[in-house]
């Protein structure tokens, strides 16, 4: 996408609901 | 914890298998990497659950990847610092 990739990868926190790429690219 | 299995994951839906998969990988990942942990577990959620699930019984196969994922993440890392330095 334009320019969102600087979040990547999407992190994982134990307890939180995984959302995958939705957590960085809403 | 009970092991994870292909049918207590086939019963779930697809983004709530991934987190019954990160909550395994997770600790395990932590133990190797601290720092680094929760980017490894996202990058690592890609994969897919069945491979994922070899990796939780396999810690040759989860170190390889996430030494693989490390690499990926460092070369990712040192090419978001090059863009910004233009």
């Amino acid at each position: 996408s334009n320019g969102s990739s600087i979040n990547w990868p999407p992190e994982f926190h134990p307890g939180v609901p995984w959302k995958g790429l939705q957590n960085i690219d809403p | 914890q009970e092991p994870l299995t292909v049918s207590m994951l086939a019963s779930a839906p697809l983004q709530e298998q991934k987190h019954m998969l990160g909550e395994r990988l997770f600790p395990l990942i932590e133990a190797i990497h601290p720092t680094l942990a929760a980017k490894i577990t996202g990058m690592l959620l890609e994969i897919d659950a069945s491979e994922l699930l070899h990796m939780l019984e396999s810690p040759e196969s989860l170190g390889s990847k996430v030494d693989e994922a490390v690499a990926v993440l460092q070369a990712h890392y040192a090419e978001e610092a090059a863009q910004k330095a233009k």
